[in-house]
C-alpha cells in the first residue's frame, strides 16, 4: 500500500520546477502553489494526494468551457483561422475539414493567405488530397476579396461549412492586424456572427509570448476558441492554461502530428494530467 | 524593466542606509522571475543566477551609491557573455560549402534558406538552393518561388524522389556549375521522431556540411532546451538561427539553447521578407531578455 506523505517546501520547489518547465508560467504557478506554501509555513499538514487532487481541481477550473455547439449550428458555419507565422493554421484547416467531411458535411476551403510563397498551393494540395474544393485567387490578391468570393460561393451552393485560411501574422504588426479587422468586417457582410467561429491557433512549443498573442488578437477581433498544435512534441503547452483562463478562451482541439487525421478534440483531464501527473 | 523591478522589490533599503546581503538575495529572486518570464529555461536560470550571485554579493554592489544599476549591469554583462561575446560568421571554407538547415516544424527554415542565399549573394557568393522536404505539400514550390524572387538558382526536384537523393544530386550540380555554396532546406521534424532524425543524420553524413544550423523560433518556451540539446547530440550543430525576432517575444529560449549546446547564435530572422536577416549581436538580445 502507499504511505501517505506530508508535503514540505522542498516538495513544492520540485513541483514548481515541473510546472514552470511545462510553460505554465511564473504567475500561474505561483497562484497555484502559494496557498499551499502558506499552509506549510503555518504548520498545517497537507498530504501529497490532497495537494495533487486540489491542484488538479483548480487547474481544471482555470480552463474555459466552450458554451456553444461546435461545429456551429447555422449554415454555412464559418471557421476562421488566425495566428502567428508557422503555428499550423493551414494544416489544422485540412484536419478539421476532413473531420467535417467524414461527418458527411459539404465543406469549402478559402485560401485567404495571399501573401506567403506557395501558401495557396499548399492549401490547394490539401484540397486535392481530401477531395474538398478550394476557393483561391493568385498570390498578391486582396485577402478580403478572396474571402468574400468564397463566402458568396458557399451561400450560393449551399455549403455546410467554410474554413478560411489566413496568412501568419505577428500580433505586433499594425497593418497586419488592420487587415485582420477588415477580413472580419467583410465576413460580417455575408454571414451573421453566430454562425462564425474565430479560431486562434497556438503552437504548443510557445512560451510566455502566447499571452501577448492572445492579448493582441483578441483586441483586433473577437476570438471564440483556441486550437493548440504540435502537442505530439515534448512541449506540454502549459501556457494554453494561462491563456484560456486569462482571456476566457476555450481550447477546442489539439494537433498531434502532420497528417490529416492528427487532430483530437480537447480533453481537459488528459491535458492537466500531462502537466500534473 | 529589471532596474524598476529591483527598485520596487528592494524599496526602502535606502532608509536602512545601504543594501544588505539579504536585500541582494531578494534582488536575485526578482532577476530569477524576470528571466523565467522571458522564457529562459528553469535550470539555465538556476545556473545563471549561481554565476552572478558572487558578483552581486560583492563590495562593488553593496558599497555602491547606485546598487541597482550595478546589479543590472552584472546581469547584462553575464547575458552578453553567455549569448556569445562577439558575432560569429559563417564558415565558408570548402567549395561548394554546404549549409544544412534543420529544425522543428514551422520554425522558418524555408524562408531562412532564401534569406541566407540572398545574404551570401550580396556578399559576392554564388549559392544554389535546394529543398529536401518531400513531405509538406508545396514545400519544394515554396523554396522555388523564393529563389525566383531573388534570382538564385534552384535545384528542382519532385517529392517522389528521396530527400537524400535530392541532396546528393544538388551537391553534384553545385560542384559542376561552380556554385560555391549549397544551401539545403530540410523538412520540419520533431527531435523525438526517430526516422526523421535518422534522415537528418544521413543527410549530414552524405553532404558533410561545414555549417549545420538549427533554425529556431524566438517565441519558444521551456522546451527549447530539449529541442536544441537533442538536435545537437544527434546531428551536431555549428550554429543557431533565431527567427521571428521582430515580434515581442523576449527570446529567452535563445539563451537556453546557447547555454546547453554551446553553439553560437549566428543570425536573427527579423521579418518575412528575404532581406530580413541580421547578423547576431548579443547586446541587443541581452537587453531584450532583460526587458
Ligand atoms: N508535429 C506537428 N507538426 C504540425 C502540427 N500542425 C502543423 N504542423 C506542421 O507545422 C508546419 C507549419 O504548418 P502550417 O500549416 O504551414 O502552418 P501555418 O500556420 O499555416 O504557417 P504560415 O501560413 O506560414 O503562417 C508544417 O510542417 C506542418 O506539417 C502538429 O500538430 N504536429
Ligand atoms: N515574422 C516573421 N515571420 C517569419 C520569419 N521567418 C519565417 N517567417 C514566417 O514563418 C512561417 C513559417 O516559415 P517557413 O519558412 O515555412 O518555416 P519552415 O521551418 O520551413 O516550416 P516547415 O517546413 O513546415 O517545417 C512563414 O509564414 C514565414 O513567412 C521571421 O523572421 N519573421
Ligand atoms: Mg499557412
Ligand atoms: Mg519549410
Amino acid at each position: 500500500f502507499v504511505v501517505e506523505k506530508l508535503i514540505d517546501l522542498a516538495f513544492l520547489e520540485e513541483l514548481e520546477e515541473k510546472l514552470i518547465l511545462s510553460d505554465l508560467g511564473v504567475e500561474t504557478t505561483m497562484a497555484l502553489l502559494d496557498p499551499f506554501k502558506n499552509k506549510i509555513l503555518k504548520g498545517e499538514p497537507v498530504t501529497t494526494s490532497d495537494l495533487k487532487r486540489e491542484l488538479k481541481r483548480i487547474s481544471l477550473n482555470l480552463l474555459a468551457d466552450y458554451e456553444k455547439p461546435f461545429p456551429p449550428d447555422g449554415k454555412p458555419g464559418v471557421l476562421f483561422f488566425l495566428g502567428v507565422n508557422g503555428v499550423g493554421k493551414t494544416t489544422t484547416i485540412a484536419k478539421l475539414a476532413l473531420k467535417l467531411k467524414e461527418a458527411n458535411k459539404k465543406v469549402l476551403l478559402i485560401a485567404g493567405d495571399t501573401f506567403r510563397a506557395a501558401a495557396i498551393d499548399q492549401l490547394k494540395k490539401w484540397g486535392e488530397r481530401l477531395n474538398i474544393p478550394v476557393v483561391a485567387q493568385q498570390e498578391g490578391a486582396d485577402a478580403s476579396s478572396v474571402i468574400y468570393q468564397g463566402l458568396e460561393k458557399a451561400l450560393r451552393e449551399d455549403y455546410d461549412f467554410v474554413l478560411i485560411d489566413t496568412a501568419g501574422r505577428l500580433h505586433t504588426k499594425y497593418n497586419l492586424m488592420e487587415e485582420l479587422k477588415k477580413m472580419y468586417r467583410v465576413m460580417d457582410k455575408l454571414v451573421p456572427r453566430e454562425k462564425r467561429v474565430n479560431l486562434l491557433v497556438l503552437d504548443a512549443t510557445t512560451g510566455q509570448n502566447a499571452i501577448s498573442q492572445a492579448e493582441h488578437f483578441s483586441k483586433a477581433i473577437p476570438i471564440d476558441a483556441l486550437i493548440i498544435t504540435k502537442m505530439d512534441g515534448t512541449a506540454k503547452g502549459g501556457i494554453a492554461l494561462a491563456v484560456s483562463h486569462k482571456y476566457k478562451l476555450p481550447i477546442l482541439f489539439i494537433g498531434l502530428g502532420e497528417k490529416a487525421e492528427d487532430l483530437l478534440a480537447f480533453d481537459k483531464e488528459a491535458f492537466i494530467s500531462a502537466i500534473l501527473p | 524593466n529589471l532596474s524598476e523591478r529591483l527598485e520596487k522589490a528592494l524599496a526602502g533599503f535606502r532608509d536602512r542606509g545601504k543594501l544588505s546581503p539579504d536585500d541582494i538575495k531578494k534582488g536575485l529572486r526578482e532577476i530569477r522571475l524576470a528571466l523565467l518570464e522571458a522564457d529562459v529555461n528553469y535550470r539555465v536560470v538556476k545556473d545563471f543566477l549561481a554565476r552572478i550571485e558572487a558578483r552581486a554579493l560583492s563590495a562593488e554592489v553593496l558599497e555602491s551609491l547606485t546598487p541597482f544599476q550595478q546589479i543590472v549591469k552584472i546581469v547584462y554583462d553575464e547575458l552578453v557573455n553567455t549569448l556569445g561575446g562577439k558575432a560569429q560568421g559563417l564558415n565558408l571554407s570548402t567549395k561548394p560549402t554546404v549549409i544544412l538547415l534543420a529544425g522543428l516544424q514551422g520554425s522558418g527554415k524555408t524562408t531562412t534558406a532564401g534569406k541566407l542565399a540572398l545574404f551570401l549573394k550580396k556578399r559576392g557568393h554564388n549559392p544554389l538552393l535546394v529543398s529536401t522536404d518531400v513531405y509538406r505539400p508545396a514545400a519544394i514550390e515554396q523554396l522555388k518561388i523564393l529563389s525566383q524572387k531573388i534570382n538564385i538558382p534552384f535545384f528542382d526536384a519532385s517529392p517522389s524522389e528521396g530527400a537524400l537523393e535530392i541532396a546528393n544530386n544538388a551537391f553534384k550540380m553545385a560542384k559542376n556549375t561552380g556554385r560555391d555554396v549549397l544551401i539545403v532546406d530540410t523538412a520540419g521534424r520533431l527531435h523525438i521522431d526517430e526516422d526523421l532524425m535518422e534522415e537528418l543524420q544521413s543527410l549530414k553524413e552524405s553532404l558533410k556540411p561545414v555549417e549545420t544550423l538549427l533554425v529556431a523560433d524566438a517565441m519558444m518556451g521551456q522546451d527549447a532546451v530539449n529541442v536544441a540539446k537533442t538536435f545537437h547530440e544527434r546531428v551536431g550543430l555549428t550554429g543557431i538561427i533565431l527567427t521571428k525576432v521582430e515580434g515581442d517575444a523576449r527570446g529567452g529560449a535563445a539563451l537556453s539553447m546557447k547555454e546547453v549546446t554551446g553553439c553560437p547564435i549566428k543570425f536573427l530572422g527579423v521579418g518575412e521578407k528575404l532581406e530580413a536577416l541580421e547578423v547576431f549581436h548579443p547586446e541587443r538580445l541581452a537587453s531584450r531578455i532583460l526587458g
